[in-house]
């Protein structure tokens, strides 16, 4: 709240869910033509759900949905989130490529979907993973996101045991931050990429996780991925492992790309950002900058092929 | 608040399907309060797993019985904590 518009805002710094939040209204404010905020839901402890949209106009455009920090430790991925709110602004009108995909589509992005976590990450908890609603019969707390959604809801790849950190919740969509993006993406019906930030490990990862069977665009999201990461490597030669989340990663069931897939939305991916291995979930500040721009070079690959290839 | 004072980020790489089969054990047990950063994949994939201090010991002592390699990630996870959180205020005051 000390920052008085989003040009002097720290990019380069994390930030507090509250932070974040008057970024958000900062932003909005500033661009009230390009960006507006949407309120799709509370969370378990009461905090808005908040997605910014930015749109030229139109009505019910063909969509790019982006979305961070669905696991509360991942601080890089909200941080990120902001930087890439403040990019397309500020590149609308001066770079080519991001202005003829938003004269033509729209972009939501939601840059905290896990706010109860993100606040539990600031004030009792650094490595916290879930949300923070408690489970009936248990002592343990939170239901992972990423096992939420009603993709082999409940299958291998995920827990049962609500101490677990990839507990599933009780049944597919149960908890309100994954229910709202369900809700808003169904009513909304022309989202055409659906875009997960995650960190770390650096990987771009494409459906499915929960079967080995591809993917019937797999041809086409592997090459889009090499295209992305080569893309993101340009800059500072970060290397990203990609392919289907099940071959790159492990068997995962229940995840957002996988439910966004089978809704016929083509390009779901998830991204899992810097580093390897050497500070995991404590990245230093002093990375946020390059890691939000390097991995905006994989997103623009992504949405600019998205806008290319209408279907 | 919690604190992680002497918690340590430990690399596993299992090196075959023992060491794997091992590490999937590990996952599961709760008497070592272990949190897996990043969780057991496949061979030769690596596993970052949060040890608290007064489980260093028997978790280090447990991977050396079963030959199973393993490099400190993170020496003290506080000292990183402190960081991050003395370079948030001191941003916050800029």
């Amino acid at each position: 709240s000390q920052h008085r518009n989003t040009d002097s805002f720290d990019y380069s710094s994390y930030h507090t869910l509250s932070e974040i939040y008057s970024f958000q209204d900062m932003l909005v404010a500033e661009n009230p033509n390009l960006v507006s905020k949407i309120v799709i839901g509370q969370s378990y402890e009461g905090r808005p759900l908040n997605v910014l949209k930015f749109s030229t106009g139109g009505t019910n455009r063909p969509a790019i949905w982006i979305d961070n920090g669905i696991h509360s430790r991942e601080w890089i991925t909200q941080a990120s989130g902001i930087w890439f709110a403040k990019k397309i602004v500020t590149d609308y009108g001066t770079d080519p490529t991001l202005t003829a995909i938003l004269d033509n589509m729209d972009i939501f992005l939601e840059m905290v979907i896990n706010p109860d976590g993100f606040y539990y990450t600031h004030t009792t908890n650094r490595l916290w993973r879930k949300t923070r609603k408690p489970n009936p019969g248990s002592s343990c707390i939170g239901v992972d996101l990423n096992r939420n959604w009603d993709a082999d809801f409940g299958g291998p790849g995920a827990s049962s045991y609500p101490c677990s950190i990839t507990y599933s919740g009780p049944s597919a969509h149960s908890e309100s931050e994954v229910k709202s993006i369900v809700d808003f993406v169904k009513s909304h019906g022309n989202i055409k990429a659906f875009l997960s930030v995650h960190s770390y490990s650096q990987l771009l990862l494409y459906p499915y996780g929960y079967t080995m069977t591809p993917a019937e665009d797999q041809a086409e999201l592997d090459s889009l991925a090499l295209k992305a990461v080569t893309d993101l490597a340009s800059l500072y030669g970060t290397t990203y492992t990609y392919g289907s989340f099940f071959d790159a990663l492990y068997q995962g069931s229940g995840t957002s790309i996988d439910w966004a897939y089978n809704q016929g939305i083509k390009y779901a991916y998830t991204l899992e950002q810097r580093d390897t291995g050497t500070y995991g979930f404590l990245l230093p500040a002093n990375q946020i900058i390059p890691t939000a721009t390097e991995t905006w070079l994989a997103l623009m690959a992504i949405m600019d092929h998205t806008y290319q290839n209408p279907y | 608040k919690k604190t992680f004072e002497g918690h340590q980020v430990l690399r596993i790489i299992p090196k075959d399907d023992a060491q794997l089969s091992l590490m999937k054990n590990l996952e599961d047990m709760n008497e070592f309060e272990l949190d897996f950063w990043r969780g057991v994949t496949g061979v030769s994939m690596p596993v970052d797993v949060r040890v608290p201090i007064h489980n260093l010991e028997s978790v280090k002592m447990y991977l050396e019985a079963q030959n199973t390699e393993y490099s400190v990630m993170i020496k003290d996870l506080q000292v990183l904590l402190d960081r991050e959180q003395e370079e948030m205020k001191s941003a916050a005051r800029a």
